[in-house]
């Protein structure tokens, strides 16, 4: 479902170039449980980006459910992020000066669900990530693991078939972050796929598969015994 | 050097009242290493941030060094942070518009240093943290544990008798984790003192001291067998 090529993606600082992606291949099927870790820099991110239609590359070639990404438009590449991912960002973006429960709620208006329908999938996500009495909160009055449930509430309400999250637990206490796993494993079990960057090595054992990254590409692809 | 006695913090909400701090007493010696850990929402930065001087409480009174903060004015709590406390936010809040370099020299700026020494000592912390490749970068040409770093060099930079560190290494790999707590270890062992929250237990295990914190309380107060 998720196919890279020679991936690559750079930036160019004064005479300087930085390989955040130095020619990644990628192959994830339909229904894996994928855990993506490195150290810091090494173009985790960077590759979540493009893998989740947010970032053209620079080089090399990403199919997704056997269309070139590349090759689709803005509005295309909209629709396709709307309709199939739901994106965990590592820094949230959250919009500031709406609720919670908007924040939850505005894949559903891009969807074109109803509203009454809407307000009650965004009001069962937020109790799924434990927050159902923070609905009116707006990001600056939750505490940092509260706004990261609201980023995962927001990237489950969709239901969608390719779950990307970037390091979805690193502000969680092991508690909560057992719980959002928990939600993980739901939709994997109704057959969906999931991608996650993680420096938690048990959230990584916890996947089928562990891919580590280095300095832009693919150190090792490595297949979870327990799995 | 640090002692709260019934600190509250509460928000209003409509017709609802959040104790975020519903009676904190606290006391830290100087020279200590404290982890404070504890459930998301459970108000570990809220603490972090009355204790930091950048918040006042509601009730309760928090001495710091032997003096009152609660009555110092602005003025006073300023000149406080500046010249005894380093802080590293949960969210980094770095400036945006600046490279990396400038935001580790802006503490130094407030000192009083002059130009030669503060950009020698913001390199020097840049490199520390293994940032020295990154010096001209804004935050938002960083990984998100990349960001984080630059927030960890700046709290250093001023070599603060007092480090306050809200989850300093929730982005980072291992390895470059360790190296972040190697810095605290040696800043520690010239005698400052640490306040670190984690969601690690490693990280926990680390300090001579846990502090626990459940619904704005102090859960439990364990010193570490090891140390
Ligand atoms: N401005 C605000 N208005 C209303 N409630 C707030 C505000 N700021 C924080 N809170 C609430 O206060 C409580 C404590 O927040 P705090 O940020 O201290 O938690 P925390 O222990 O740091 O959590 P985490 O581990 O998730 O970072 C939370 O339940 C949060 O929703
Ligand atoms: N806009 C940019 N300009 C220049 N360099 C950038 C830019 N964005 C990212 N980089 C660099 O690209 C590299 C990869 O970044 P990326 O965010 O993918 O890392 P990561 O693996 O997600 O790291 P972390 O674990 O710290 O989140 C980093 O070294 C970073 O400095
Ligand atoms: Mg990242
Ligand atoms: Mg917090």
């Amino acid at each position: 479902v998720i196919l890279t090529r020679g991936l690559r993606r750079q930036y160019r600082m004064g005479d300087t170039v930085i390989n955040a992606l130095d020619g990644v291949d990628l192959s994830i099927r339909p229904g894996e449980y994928v855990a993506i870790m490195g150290p810091s820099g090494s173009g985790k991110s960077t590759l979540m980006n493009v893998i989740g239609c947010l970032d053209s590359p620079d080089g090399g070639e990403y199919w997704l459910n056997g269309q070139l990404a590349s090759s689709m438009n803005d509005r295309e590449l909209a629709r396709v992020r709307n309709r199939e991912i739901g994106f965990v960002f590592q820094t949230f973006n959250l919009l500031q000066r709406a609720t919670a429960l908007h924040n939850v709620e505005v894949p559903l208006i891009y969807s074109g669900i109803a509203r009454k329908e809407r307000l009650a999938r965004a009001v069962e996500a937020m109790r799924q990530v434990g927050l159902e009495s923070r609905l009116d909160h707006q990001p600056n009055e939750l505490s940092g693991g509260q706004r990261q449930r609201v980023a995962v509430a927001r990237a489950l309400v969709t239901r969608p078939s390719i779950l990307l999250a970037d390091e979805p637990t690193g502000n969680l206490d092991s508690t909560t972050a057992t719980e959002i796993l928990e939600l993980f494993d739901e939709l994997h079990r109704a057959g969906n796929t999931i991608v996650l960057v993680t420096h938690d090595r048990k959230v990584g054992e916890h996947a089928e598969r562990v891919v580590r990254m280095l300095d832009g590409r693919v150190q090792s692809d490595t297949r979870n015994s327990t799995s």
